[in-house]
């Protein structure tokens, strides 16, 4: 049966997110001063993400964007340090 | 990168554990080659130790794993991860057991992750090249192309210099060999007006009717945004070379990619079900272009710009003689050359017969 939409957006949310805090949140960021919460929006991650693989920086999951989340990749960050 | 990286230049590794996918000899030889990627663009030396603590320590794991404060993530997804220099977890790499680790293109083909992973453990971060090594997304490349791309060698030789024994240039990749053409079957072939030229992987060969030594470049010197790994190539009535990838093609006049490419092969006619395309050519008596996909050939019209009806059709209908899957065609003097494996058939597409068969490999006078 097919997914049904809502489903399907649930889980693609689910993706950004968990994709997003992997490899894109700045608390791996050494510039990120102290214990300064990570006020950076998914919007601005995202921005940060699309501009990295050369995208169309919308701040919105579109699906070229939600394709390249889905491809195997390696787990270090892809700003900032990984230590 | 990360500065300082590793303050010595011998470095130390130690394979902590092993993954059933492959033999013990194939995961030594895959970390063992992947090093040598490193070693080759910079002073660094690898020793392997077999016990103790190694700078380099390398296991295989799943979930959560020993003491890494990163957990996988199950089967594809994350395939590995590595610490950047330093002690402890420092130039740690780790490697996802709930993959398929192969020596091969069909699942992760372990040499390629782990020459990646190193590349961390030495303190490179991610590129955002696509034709480069520490681009963070997997792309399988053949194992016989050297796959460090410019931006990877220009980032470790900021943090190490290059090899001793070369004084301080620009980063190079090691001396290609003779330019005797892919050692292997090619992957695409077109013509561009007077020229044939043969890629493969990230590579071109340019060759010139009346010039023996053909020309072997990266096809990232001319066309910075294509992927390696081109799987067909046409020249088409207009003047243009059309390049396919999976389902997306890219048309290039000159040496520019017109704006708005790559686009998706079902924009030229075909239905969602074909997702590659294996070889193309267009011949220029007919304005006709001969898409080849599998044991099947489609039509294109390029004067109408569209896709004949009746199609796809047996090839060796067509093409008598012309029984195997097609790796590459192009035309030359009215006659079709088809390639496949280490070999080429020249065909008359009037007589429509094979004139002869021949090495693939004829057209660069090795």
């Amino acid at each position: 049966l097919p997914i049904h939409p809502e489903k399907r957006n649930e889980e693609d949310a689910k993706l950004v997110q968990n994709y997003l805090n992997k490899f894109y949140s700045a608390e791996t960021d050494p510039n990120q001063l102290g214990w300064k919460i990570n006020v950076e929006s998914t919007a601005e991650k995202l921005q940060k993400m699309q501009q990295f693989f050369g995208l169309k920086v919308t701040g919105k999951p579109d699906n070229e964007t939600l394709q390249i989340m889905k491809n195997p990749r390696c787990g270090v960050p892809d700003v900032g340090l990984y230590g | 990168f990360t500065l300082p990286g590793w303050k010595k230049t011998k470095l130390t590794y130690r394979i902590v554990n092993y993954t059933p996918d492959m033999s013990k000899e194939d995961v030594d030889k895959a970390m063992e080659k992947a090093f040598k990627v490193w070693s080759a663009v910079t002073p660094l030396i690898f020793t392997r130790i077999q016990r103790g603590i190694a700078d380099i320590m390398i296991a295989f794991g799943t979930k959560a794993h020993g003491q890494c404060p990163r957990f996988f993530d199950g089967p594809l997804g994350v395939l590995a991860h590595a610490f950047p220099p330093g002690n402890g977890l420092g130039g740690d790499v780790h490697f996802d057991e709930d993959e398929d680790w192969t020596i091969g293109s069909v699942g992760f083909n372990l040499f390629l992750v782990a020459a990646h992973e190193f590349g961390h453990a030495l303190g490179l971060s991610h590129s955002s090249d696509q034709r480069a090594l520490m681009f963070p997304n997997y792309a399988y490349v053949s194992p016989s192309e050297f796959p460090l791309s410019p931006d990877d060698i220009s980032g470790i030789q900021s943090i190490y210099g290059s090899p001793p024994n070369t004084p301080d240039k620009r980063p190079t990749t090691p001396t290609s060999p003779k330019t005797c053409g892919p050692q292997t079957p090619v992957d695409a072939i077109t013509t561009l007006r007077q020229e044939v030229i043969f890629l493969k992987g990230r590579h071109l060969w340019r060759i010139y009717p009346d010039n023996s030594e053909a020309e072997r470049e990266l096809i990232s010197t001319f066309w910075p945004n294509l992927p390696p790994g081109i799987e067909a190539a046409y020249e088409n009535t207009k003047d243009q070379i059309l390049l396919f990838k999976g389902n997306k093609f890219w048309v290039i006049s000159g040496y520019q990619v017109l704006f708005g490419y790559p686009k998706n092969i079902n924009t030229l006619g075909f239905p969602k079900a074909v997702k590659k395309v294996d070889a193309a050519v267009c011949n220029k008596n007919t304005g006709k272009t001969d898409f080849f996909i599998g044991d099947k050939y489609w039509r294109f019209d390029e004067n109408s710009q569209t896709m004949e009806k009746g199609y796809p059709r047996l090839t060796v209908s067509e093409f008598p003689g012309i029984s195997q899957r097609v790796d590459a065609v192009f035309q030359q003097k009215g006659l079709f050359y088809f390639f496949h494996g280490s070999k080429q058939w020249e065909f008359d597409p009037i007589a429509k017969k094979v004139i002869r068969e021949i090495k693939s490999n004829s057209w660069f006078n090795c």
